[in-house]
């Protein structure tokens, strides 16, 4: 995956860190004190789905290059830019009952983006 | 507030300002959050914590994580620490009443519920306490004698007792009650109930989906 740079208009990963002070959540979640959550941003011009190390799997490049067959001639395609690898986040929080409840929350971290 | 003079590179729609778009995502980080752990809206503590009480038991915990078994086809798992309320105590027994969220409704098992206990014992002595769980069962007012556990006690300090389905079950539904019986001349209430940092607490391993997932083959 790509971050983003500058000026690039390419799909790629724009960071981003929700900090829990900010948002008011500080009081009831006792770890992290924020989390990168990230998100993808960017073009996928049609010749760049499916592209090995962009796509998310084999499946995905097969499913890309039948897509951009049936959609050749049109200007846009259909290929977005999306989360391609994701990775959990851990927490540590109170619960109404004042319990202590430590989870880890899957899929929350972007880690790279591709072309869907 | 859209920015006409933009396009949203990935989607071809308009984009949102600066200011419009941190928002935005805030909201869907909290949002996102909220609905992966099942809730309807941020918790509000009710009953505080004491600091002592948290760090002791977060180093349990760590403990505990680190003796844990890795399980392969896991789904999201909870780790929940439940501080005892002392109940109707005499010289006798002490009664612990722990809560739990209810949540049968979201298909989370409790996998493994596990109670430490701090005591305090004058040196070379040895205690034995009767562990008995205790719950209401529906159309009956008193407590009914469901399991029991012995714990043998031979040096001060924090000893852990995994307690069975019955209170797994228990758990599960909210409310889990255990009446602590010491037996012998040595045991006391202070030996057990000792200050705010020793305070007694149910450790809880609770796995999301548990009745209703399925297993391809």
């Amino acid at each position: 995956g790509i971050d983003c740079q500058g000026g690039s208009r390419m799909c790629c990963r724009q960071e981003f860190f929700v900090d829990f002070r900010e948002i008011g959540w500080q009081d009831w979640i006792i770890q992290p004190e924020g989390y990168a959550m990230n998100f993808c941003t960017g073009q996928c011009p049609l010749h760049v789905a499916g592209m090995p190390g962009i796509a998310a799997s084999f499946h995905t490049a097969v499913f890309n290059l039948l897509k951009a067959n049936a959609a050749a001639g049109t200007a846009r395609g259909g290929s977005c830019c999306v989360p391609t690898i994701r990775r959990p986040l851990s927490l540590l929080y109170y619960d109404k009952d004042s319990n202590i409840v430590k989870t880890d929350i899957p899929d929350m971290v972007v880690e790279a983006c591709g072309c869907s | 507030t859209l920015r006409a003079d933009s396009q949203c590179p990935a989607c071809g729609g308009p984009t949102l300002d600066l200011e419009s778009q941190r928002e935005l995502l805030h909201d869907f980080a909290k949002r996102s959050i909220l609905d992966k752990l099942h809730l309807r809206q941020r918790p509000t503590l009710g009953r505080p914590v004491s600091r002592s009480a948290l760090r002791t038991a977060l180093q349990r915990l760590r403990e505990l994580s680190q003796e844990a078994l890795l399980e392969d086809d896991i789904g999201q798992e909870y780790e929940i620490i439940s501080f005892a309320e002392t109940g109707l105590s005499n010289i006798n027994q002490i009664r612990l009443d722990f809560h739990f969220p209810d949540r049968n409704s979201g298909g989370m098992e409790i996998q493994q519920a596990s109670l430490m206990l701090f005591m305090q014992l004058p040196p070379n002595s040895t205690c034995t306490v009767n562990v008995k769980v205790l719950m209401l069962r529906p159309h009956d007012t008193n407590l009914t004698l469901i399991a029991q556990h012995l714990l043998e006690v031979d040096a001060s300090g924090w000893h852990q007792i995994f307690l069975g389905p019955e209170a797994q079950a228990a758990c599960s539904q909210g409310h889990l009650t255990l009446q602590l019986v010491p037996e012998g001349q040595r045991a006391h209430r202070s030996d057990i109930l000792g200050g705010t940092s020793h305070r007694p607490f149910v450790v809880a391993r609770v796995r999301v989906g548990g009745k209703h997932r399925v297993r391809r083959r």
